[in-house]
Protein backbone atom coordinates (compact mmCIF):
# COMPACT_ATOMS: atom_id res chain seq x y z
CA UNK A 1 0.00 0.00 0.00
CA UNK A 2 1.55 3.35 -1.28
CA UNK A 3 -0.51 6.44 0.58
CA UNK A 4 0.79 10.03 0.76
CA UNK A 5 -1.19 13.04 2.23
CA UNK A 6 -0.17 16.75 1.03
CA UNK A 7 -1.34 19.14 3.02
CA UNK A 8 -1.31 21.65 0.06
CA UNK A 9 -2.28 20.36 -3.17
CA UNK A 10 -1.33 23.63 -5.26
CA UNK A 11 2.23 22.49 -4.54
CA UNK A 12 1.71 19.49 -6.65
CA UNK A 13 0.09 21.03 -8.73
CA UNK A 14 2.53 23.37 -9.19
CA UNK A 15 4.98 20.76 -9.75
CA UNK A 16 3.04 19.41 -12.92
CA UNK A 17 2.39 22.33 -14.76
CA UNK A 18 6.33 23.03 -14.66
CA UNK A 19 6.79 19.60 -15.87
CA UNK A 20 3.90 18.45 -18.19
CA UNK A 21 5.14 20.14 -21.86
CA UNK A 22 8.22 19.53 -21.28
CA UNK A 23 8.13 15.70 -20.12
CA UNK A 24 4.82 14.12 -20.92
CA UNK A 25 4.92 10.79 -19.48
CA UNK A 26 7.09 10.50 -16.37
CA UNK A 27 7.53 7.50 -13.75
CA UNK A 28 7.11 8.74 -9.62
CA UNK A 29 9.58 6.19 -7.86
CA UNK A 30 7.78 5.67 -4.47
CA UNK A 31 9.54 4.34 -1.60
CA UNK A 32 9.79 4.45 2.51
CA UNK A 33 11.55 7.63 2.04
CA UNK A 34 9.78 9.66 -0.53
CA UNK A 35 9.19 10.17 -4.09
CA UNK A 36 11.38 10.93 -6.53
CA UNK A 37 10.34 11.40 -10.48
CA UNK A 38 13.15 11.67 -13.15
CA UNK A 39 12.84 11.84 -16.96
CA UNK A 40 13.93 13.79 -19.77
CA UNK A 41 12.64 15.60 -22.63
CA UNK A 42 11.89 14.06 -25.67
CA UNK A 43 14.96 15.43 -27.22
CA UNK A 44 17.16 13.92 -24.95
CA UNK A 45 18.75 17.52 -24.29
CA UNK A 46 16.96 18.53 -20.53
CA UNK A 47 16.17 16.29 -17.52
CA UNK A 48 14.35 16.66 -14.53
CA UNK A 49 14.63 15.56 -11.08
CA UNK A 50 12.24 15.64 -8.64
CA UNK A 51 12.42 15.21 -4.87
CA UNK A 52 9.54 15.01 -2.06
CA UNK A 53 10.95 13.66 1.24
CA UNK A 54 8.55 11.47 3.57
CA UNK A 55 10.19 12.86 6.60
CA UNK A 56 9.17 16.61 5.68
CA UNK A 57 6.14 18.86 7.02
CA UNK A 58 4.38 18.70 3.68
CA UNK A 59 3.19 15.29 4.19
CA UNK A 60 0.76 15.29 7.14
CA UNK A 61 0.56 11.37 6.35
CA UNK A 62 3.05 9.14 4.04
CA UNK A 63 3.03 5.35 3.97
CA UNK A 64 5.05 2.96 1.45
CA UNK A 65 5.02 -0.37 2.26
CA UNK A 66 7.27 -1.85 -1.24
CA UNK A 67 9.34 0.16 -3.48
CA UNK A 68 6.18 0.96 -6.40
CA UNK A 69 6.91 3.20 -9.37
CA UNK A 70 3.47 4.68 -10.99
CA UNK A 71 3.89 5.78 -14.67
CA UNK A 72 1.65 8.39 -15.51
CA UNK A 73 0.50 11.01 -18.34
CA UNK A 74 1.27 14.29 -16.95
CA UNK A 75 -1.51 16.14 -19.13
CA UNK A 76 -4.20 14.11 -17.64
CA UNK A 77 -2.60 14.38 -14.07
CA UNK A 78 -2.73 18.16 -14.72
CA UNK A 79 -6.10 17.68 -15.48
CA UNK A 80 -7.14 15.57 -12.45
CA UNK A 81 -4.88 18.25 -10.27
CA UNK A 82 -7.70 21.39 -11.67
CA UNK A 83 -10.23 19.70 -10.12
CA UNK A 84 -9.03 19.94 -6.66
CA UNK A 85 -9.21 23.43 -4.85
CA UNK A 86 -5.74 25.11 -3.90
CA UNK A 87 -6.35 24.88 -0.05
CA UNK A 88 -7.54 21.13 -0.40
CA UNK A 89 -5.64 18.43 1.18
CA UNK A 90 -4.63 15.91 -1.95
CA UNK A 91 -3.98 12.49 -0.72
CA UNK A 92 -2.38 10.20 -3.67
CA UNK A 93 -3.04 6.36 -3.18
CA UNK A 94 -2.42 2.73 -5.10
CA UNK A 95 -1.80 -0.64 -4.25
CA UNK A 96 1.29 -2.70 -4.00
CA UNK A 97 0.83 -3.95 -7.42
CA UNK A 98 -0.76 -0.92 -8.96
CA UNK A 99 -2.88 -0.29 -11.92
CA UNK A 100 -4.75 2.87 -10.99
CA UNK A 101 -3.63 6.17 -9.01
CA UNK A 102 -6.30 7.19 -6.90
CA UNK A 103 -6.48 11.03 -6.12
CA UNK A 104 -8.43 12.37 -3.16
CA UNK A 105 -9.58 16.21 -2.41
CA UNK A 106 -10.36 17.18 0.43
CA UNK A 107 -11.22 20.82 0.96
CA UNK A 108 -10.15 22.82 4.40
CA UNK A 109 -13.33 22.20 5.92
CA UNK A 110 -14.05 18.84 5.33
CA UNK A 111 -17.53 19.59 3.34
CA UNK A 112 -16.41 18.51 0.10
CA UNK A 113 -14.15 15.11 -0.38
CA UNK A 114 -13.70 14.25 -4.29
CA UNK A 115 -12.06 11.36 -5.29
CA UNK A 116 -10.11 10.28 -9.10
CA UNK A 117 -8.57 7.24 -10.69
CA UNK A 118 -6.46 7.62 -13.12
CA UNK A 119 -4.88 4.43 -15.00
CA UNK A 120 -1.02 3.90 -14.95
CA UNK A 121 1.06 3.15 -17.62
CA UNK A 122 4.10 1.08 -18.38
CA UNK A 123 6.92 3.71 -19.36
CA UNK A 124 9.99 2.44 -20.25
CA UNK A 125 12.28 5.37 -19.33
CA UNK A 126 16.09 5.21 -19.19
CA UNK A 127 17.23 6.08 -15.48
CA UNK A 128 20.41 8.14 -16.04
CA UNK A 129 23.44 8.45 -12.88
CA UNK A 130 23.44 11.81 -12.13
CA UNK A 131 26.70 12.66 -10.75
CA UNK A 132 27.33 14.12 -7.37
CA UNK A 133 29.92 17.08 -7.97
CA UNK A 134 31.16 20.42 -6.20
CA UNK A 135 30.37 23.17 -9.05
CA UNK A 136 32.46 25.86 -9.85
CA UNK A 137 30.00 28.43 -9.52
CA UNK A 138 26.78 28.68 -7.62
CA UNK A 139 24.33 31.35 -8.31
CA UNK A 140 21.19 32.16 -5.88
CA UNK A 141 18.67 34.79 -7.39
CA UNK A 142 15.38 35.68 -7.13
CA UNK A 143 13.52 32.80 -9.51
CA UNK A 144 10.97 35.61 -10.56
CA UNK A 145 13.91 37.90 -11.87
CA UNK A 146 15.37 34.28 -13.45
CA UNK A 147 12.41 34.24 -15.28
CA UNK A 148 12.15 37.89 -16.41
CA UNK A 149 16.08 37.30 -17.65
CA UNK A 150 14.73 34.20 -19.64
CA UNK A 151 11.78 35.66 -21.15
CA UNK A 152 13.44 39.20 -22.05
CA UNK A 153 16.85 37.84 -23.64
CA UNK A 154 14.31 34.89 -25.65
CA UNK A 155 12.72 37.82 -27.85
CA UNK A 156 16.18 38.51 -29.22
CA UNK A 157 17.68 35.11 -29.59
CA UNK A 158 17.72 31.21 -29.37
CA UNK A 159 20.72 31.02 -26.98
CA UNK A 160 22.17 32.88 -23.39
CA UNK A 161 25.35 32.71 -22.73
CA UNK A 162 26.19 33.27 -18.61
CA UNK A 163 29.25 34.48 -17.37
CA UNK A 164 29.83 33.92 -13.94
CA UNK A 165 32.57 36.13 -12.77
CA UNK A 166 33.47 37.63 -9.25
CA UNK A 167 31.55 40.69 -9.66
CA UNK A 168 28.06 39.03 -10.56
CA UNK A 169 27.37 37.02 -13.60
CA UNK A 170 25.79 38.13 -16.66
CA UNK A 171 23.59 36.81 -19.07
CA UNK A 172 23.90 37.92 -23.12
CA UNK A 173 21.78 37.09 -25.82
CA UNK A 174 23.23 38.11 -29.34
CA UNK A 175 20.35 36.81 -33.12
CA UNK A 176 20.39 38.06 -35.98
CA UNK A 177 18.49 40.76 -35.64
CA UNK A 178 19.88 42.37 -32.39
CA UNK A 179 21.92 41.33 -28.51
CA UNK A 180 21.15 41.99 -25.66
CA UNK A 181 22.97 41.87 -21.84
CA UNK A 182 21.93 41.81 -18.69
CA UNK A 183 24.01 42.23 -15.80
CA UNK A 184 23.28 41.15 -11.77
CA UNK A 185 26.05 42.21 -9.23
CA UNK A 186 25.91 40.49 -6.09
CA UNK A 187 23.90 42.02 -3.44
CA UNK A 188 24.51 43.03 0.14
CA UNK A 189 22.69 45.30 0.80
CA UNK A 190 18.70 43.81 0.59
CA UNK A 191 16.84 43.21 3.83
CA UNK A 192 14.98 39.99 2.54
CA UNK A 193 16.98 37.18 1.76
CA UNK A 194 14.46 35.96 -1.19
CA UNK A 195 15.89 39.41 -2.92
CA UNK A 196 19.41 38.99 -2.94
CA UNK A 197 21.76 37.74 -5.46
CA UNK A 198 24.70 35.84 -4.27
CA UNK A 199 27.33 34.21 -6.23
CA UNK A 200 29.53 31.50 -4.95
CA UNK A 201 32.33 30.93 -7.09
CA UNK A 202 35.67 28.38 -7.26
CA UNK A 203 36.22 29.22 -10.92
CA UNK A 204 34.86 31.13 -13.48
CA UNK A 205 32.46 29.98 -16.10
CA UNK A 206 31.10 31.11 -19.69
CA UNK A 207 28.70 28.90 -21.45
CA UNK A 208 25.53 28.99 -23.65
CA UNK A 209 22.47 27.19 -23.37
CA UNK A 210 19.30 27.01 -25.37
CA UNK A 211 16.82 29.66 -23.67
CA UNK A 212 13.89 27.82 -25.04
CA UNK A 213 14.44 25.15 -22.01
CA UNK A 214 15.32 27.64 -19.75
CA UNK A 215 12.28 29.33 -20.38
CA UNK A 216 10.07 26.02 -19.93
CA UNK A 217 12.23 25.68 -16.40
CA UNK A 218 11.18 28.84 -15.54
CA UNK A 219 7.10 27.44 -15.45
CA UNK A 220 8.04 26.21 -11.74
CA UNK A 221 8.76 29.94 -10.68
CA UNK A 222 5.56 30.03 -8.35
CA UNK A 223 7.17 26.94 -6.68
CA UNK A 224 9.93 28.91 -4.81
CA UNK A 225 11.13 32.57 -4.51
CA UNK A 226 14.74 31.76 -4.90
CA UNK A 227 16.19 29.63 -7.45
CA UNK A 228 19.48 28.39 -7.91
CA UNK A 229 21.80 28.41 -10.69
CA UNK A 230 24.75 25.53 -10.77
CA UNK A 231 27.90 25.88 -13.50
CA UNK A 232 30.77 24.11 -14.47
CA UNK A 233 32.66 24.97 -17.72
CA UNK A 234 31.27 22.04 -20.61
CA UNK A 235 28.43 20.13 -17.94
CA UNK A 236 24.80 20.41 -17.98
CA UNK A 237 23.45 23.55 -15.56
CA UNK A 238 21.66 22.51 -13.03
CA UNK A 239 18.25 25.13 -12.34
CA UNK A 240 17.19 23.91 -8.44
CA UNK A 241 13.75 25.16 -7.26
CA UNK A 242 13.77 24.04 -3.49
CA UNK A 243 10.28 23.50 -2.32
CA UNK A 244 9.12 24.72 1.03
CA UNK A 245 8.45 21.52 3.67
CA UNK A 246 9.21 18.85 0.61
CA UNK A 247 12.14 18.96 -1.33
CA UNK A 248 13.86 20.18 -4.57
CA UNK A 249 12.60 20.34 -8.50
CA UNK A 250 15.95 20.34 -10.36
CA UNK A 251 16.32 21.02 -13.89
CA UNK A 252 19.31 19.65 -15.92
CA UNK A 253 20.33 21.44 -19.48
CA UNK A 254 23.42 20.30 -21.62
CA UNK A 255 25.53 23.18 -22.76
CA UNK A 256 26.03 24.68 -26.41
CA UNK A 257 29.02 23.01 -27.67
CA UNK A 258 31.37 24.62 -29.83
CA UNK A 259 32.32 23.04 -32.67
CA UNK B 1 28.84 27.97 -34.43
CA UNK B 2 27.32 26.02 -31.38
CA UNK B 3 26.03 22.55 -31.36
CA UNK B 4 23.78 21.56 -28.74
CA UNK B 5 24.73 18.85 -26.93
CA UNK B 6 22.96 15.38 -25.29
CA UNK B 7 22.07 14.89 -21.30
CA UNK B 8 23.12 11.47 -22.33
CA UNK B 9 26.53 12.30 -23.23
CA UNK B 10 27.26 13.72 -19.45
CA UNK B 11 24.80 11.48 -17.21
CA UNK B 12 25.65 7.55 -18.15
CA UNK B 13 22.47 4.73 -17.74
CA UNK B 14 22.33 3.99 -14.49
Amino acid sequence: MFEAKMLQSSVLKKIIESLKDLFADANFDCSSSGITLQDMDSSHVALCYLKLRSDEEGFEDYRCDRNITLGVNLGLMSKILKCAGNDDVVTLRAEDEPNILTFIFDSKNSERVSKYDIKLMEIDSELLGIPDTDYSCVVKMPSHEFQRICSNLSQLGDSVTIDCHKEGVDFKVAGEQGSGAIKLKQTTSVDKEEDQVTVQLNEPVTQSFALKFLCAFTKATSLSDTVNLSLTQDTPVVVEYPIAQHGYLRFYLAPKIEE
Amino acid sequence: TNKQGSIKEFFKKR
